[in-house]
């Protein structure tokens, strides 16, 4: 565990936290992509299929394969699935009259078929785990390109949609100098699917970066997108 | 595709 992986998971559950309060504060989902946040439950559902091996560690006593880092993987995996769960369940409940469903057009298929064929052909071993897990990595670099289609459509963003999504791509970002640090200081730690997934999922927020700063420097408190 | 690597990542 570094610096720039720690930091990474907490701006990813800040980003959560951001967009949870704006919801509730305003109670409203409006720009917000109902699909992207789907693809997100999507995404942590077959990536952390693991915690059912965890869980059955721990019913069955057998602590001697459970260190810190499994503790704190476990905690976040359970956070993460529970806060993107609720953000799908309050879109589809209490704010569903809110939400921007007529412009969030995207056609998931778009995404979830290529990254099914992909994780089928390109995984590091053929089991049902692991393909699942690759197809979550797969899955989340793209899983935000309905959200950046409704950006596109608006025009424009309020002040904390923007946080939401510089928290989101941020994670991201702050994972490819993690994985540059531990590919320098741990022999053998390579993994070629998550660092070319997570550099088109950076990339894919690249755009959006920018014109935040921009925003930042400036001092709107809407981010507008050029026409 | 190279040595498996374990999952410690979120």
């Amino acid at each position: 565990m570094n610096i720039f992986r720690i930091s990474a998971d907490l701006l990813h559950l800040a980003s959560f936290f951001i967009l949870i309060f704006k919801m509730k504060a305003t109670k409203s989902c409006k720009g917000i992509s109902f699909k992207t946040q789907l693809m997100y439950t999507l995404v942590f559902t077959c990536r952390y299929l693991d915690l059912f091996h965890v869980l059955g560690m721990m019913i069955t006593f057998n602590f001697a394969h459970i260190t810190g880092l499994t503790l704190y993987n476990t905690f976040m995996k359970i956070l993460f699935l529970a806060a993107s769960y609720y953000i799908v369940y309050l879109m589809r409940t209490e704010l569903k009259s809110t939400s921007d469903d007529a412009r969030d057009t995207f056609v998931l298929w778009h995404i979830l078929a290529p990254c099914a064929v992909l994780a089928l052909i390109f995984n590091a071993q053929f089991t049902i785990l692991e393909i699942l897990w690759t197809f979550s990595i797969y899955l989340e670099a793209v899983a935000v390109m309905p959200q950046l289609m409704l950006l596109i459509e608006t025009g424009e963003a309020d002040s904390l949609s923007s946080h939401y999504m510089f928290a989101v791509g941020g994670y991201r970002a702050l994972y490819l100098v993690n994985w540059v640090y531990r590919y320098a200081t741990e022999p053998y730690y390579s993994n070629w699917i998550a660092w070319i997934a997570g550099f088109v999922q950076t990339a894919l927020f690249g755009d959006f970066f920018y014109y935040y700063f921009v925003k930042i420097m400036s001092g709107d408190a809407a981010l507008k997108l050029p026409t | 595709t190279g040595d498996y690597v374990p999952h410690d990542e979120l």
